[in-house]
């Protein structure tokens, strides 16, 4: 991580993520929602961050928007 | 065991539509446990840096798959202020370049760009109600930022949580303002006799100021910031000494020979135009050196190398809020791991109460001024060294291990290098990844 946090507790315990299914998503009662273009457009941005490489690689048919 | 879903919730009022100001709440709690991660914020600011920690969770594995630990975070910036200062004046700076750059910023958590946008040897800021400033100072025609281009900046900054202030540096370093605007300038005398040579604007005309409070008005409706900068640094006396009406006028005021009175008088009058605007002034560390009289809220930025703690200590102490830079002009480069001195630097390593540091001292920024620098070389000078300061303006001052810190900033290096940006290596090495750039 880069800056380091202020608080940090990870542990061993690994979760795999399919690039294809995960979704970033609002909240049930968050403040924010699909009409909030900031967050909208900051989901899209770091949905292609983490798996942008992943899409390259495998083609825009295992791309799912997010 | 699966992650599906990051699931971002806002607490308080979003404030999406917003700019980000210097008291926005930045602050996230992260959770991330099987099936599904929860990112908090009060505001979207918050939620911005937290999607950034989260993205740097996530990593690829040698067989391609993704994967995160389950983790838990809570996080909030130390400074509230974490700039990027930018000139775009030595040299022009694509608008791409300044896009790339806002986005890098947005990797390291930084939160303002400070764009000193115009300087002696250009004037690139397309003014609507001066056009000619930019017609006769910038270097040609399409080195200029028009209304839609600083449009574009400002929205492309507040998606990603990051202020920009807008430097507009006088008395001093305005020969390209002289260009489009007659009379704004002092003209120079040898011999008593006028010579083709300006020097700084000329304070004892009425029409400077009838300029400054329309140049003003555009600016502060222009940029949504709460502050400008107004510079004040490296006034040069000799032309304005050369001159016999300054002098009249110096003895008029009773100023004897003290040209550190006249600047005074003339920033002086500059603040009450910022403050007539509803704004608030940001200055280099001259104008409080040289003892101007500010207003409670001005904010000094401390850019001298010599005894900055010294500086830093004599304006909390008057009660002004600072900003550092004075360590961190990155446009000096030098053969190594120079990142390693910026990231040991502390803004708070000076006497005082700590109750005044912590109030006072809002934060820092690393600087590239433009001299040497242009879009062929700015992403790679600034990055990863600008990551060493981003790092002591965000994280806790506790986090001062230099080997962790070259482990993860390597690796964030190649983070960056992936993201499109071309960050030089800190050592030897290699990314997993390589890509072109």
């Amino acid at each position: 991580l880069w800056p380091w946090p202020s608080s940090v507790k990870v542990s061993p315990k690994l979760l795999n993520i399919a690039a294809e299914n995960f979704l970033i998503v609002h909240g049930p009662n968050s403040t924010a929602g699909p009409s909030c273009p900031l967050l909208q457009e900051a989901f899209r941005r770091y949905y292609n961050y983490i798996f942008g490489f992943h899409k390259r690689l495998h083609g825009p048919a295992n791309f799912q928007d997010g | 065991a699966q992650l599906d879903q990051l699931q971002v919730s806002i607490t308080l009022q979003s404030q999406c539509d917003f700019f980000p100001t210097l008291s926005s709440d930045e602050s996230y709690s992260l959770l991330v446990q099987e099936p599904v991660a929860f990112l908090k914020a009060n505001r979207v600011w918050g939620a911005l840096r937290g999607l950034e920690t989260f993205s740097q969770l996530v990593y690829q594995d040698s067989y391609g798959a993704f994967t995160i630990n389950e983790s838990s975070i809570t996080d909030l910036p130390r400074f509230a202020h974490r700039g990027i200062l930018i000139d775009t004046s030595r040299h022009y700076l694509p608008m791409k370049t300044i896009f790339k750059t806002l986005d890098a910023m947005a990797f390291n958590k930084f939160n303002v760009l400070h764009w000193h946008v115009v300087d002696d040897q250009s004037f690139p800021y397309q003014s609507t109600a001066f056009p000619e400033l930019s017609n006769k100072g910038s270097y040609s025609l399409s080195h200029v930022y028009t209304p839609s281009d600083v449009h574009m900046v400002l929205e492309y900054a507040r998606l990603r949580g990051i202020r920009v202030i807008p430097e507009f540096d006088t008395p001093g370093h305005t020969q390209s303002w002289g260009k489009g605007q007659k009379n704004l300038l002092t003209p120079c005398y040898s011999e008593r006799k006028q010579i083709e040579k300006v020097g700084p604007i000329n304070p004892t005309l009425n029409t400077t100021y009838t300029f400054f409070k329309t140049f003003f008005k555009e600016i502060s409706s222009v940029f949504p910031d709460e502050y400008i900068h107004l510079g004040g640094d490296e006034v040069d006396f000799e032309c304005w000494s050369s001159n016999p009406k300054i002098q009249n006028f110096m003895k008029k005021k009773g100023f004897g020979n003290d040209f550190t009175k006249l600047e005074s008088f003339y920033i002086k009058k500059i603040l009450d135009i910022i403050k007539s605007l509803k704004k608030g002034s940001i200055v280099w560390q001259e104008v409080f050196d040289d003892k101007v009289e500010l207003q409670p809220d001005t904010v000094v930025e401390v850019w001298k190398g010599e005894n900055y703690l010294e500086e830093l200590r004599e304006v909390t102490s008057s009660g002004y809020k600072a900003i550092l830079s004075a360590p961190w002009y990155l446009d000096i480069i030098s053969y190594g791991q120079d990142w390693r001195q910026y990231y040991i630097v502390d803004p708070l390593n000076f006497q005082g109460s700590e109750k005044k540091k912590q109030q006072l001292v809002i934060g820092g920024e690393a600087c590239l001024w433009g001299e040497f620098v242009d879009a062929t070389n700015l992403i790679p000078r600034l990055w990863p060294r600008a990551s060493a300061v981003g790092e002591r303006l965000w994280s806790p001052a506790t986090v001062t291990d230099l080997d962790n810190a070259y482990s993860r900033l390597v690796t964030h290096r190649c983070r960056m290098v992936s993201r499109g940006i071309a960050a030089q290596p800190l050592f030897t090495g290699h990314c997993d990844r390589e890509h072109k750039m």
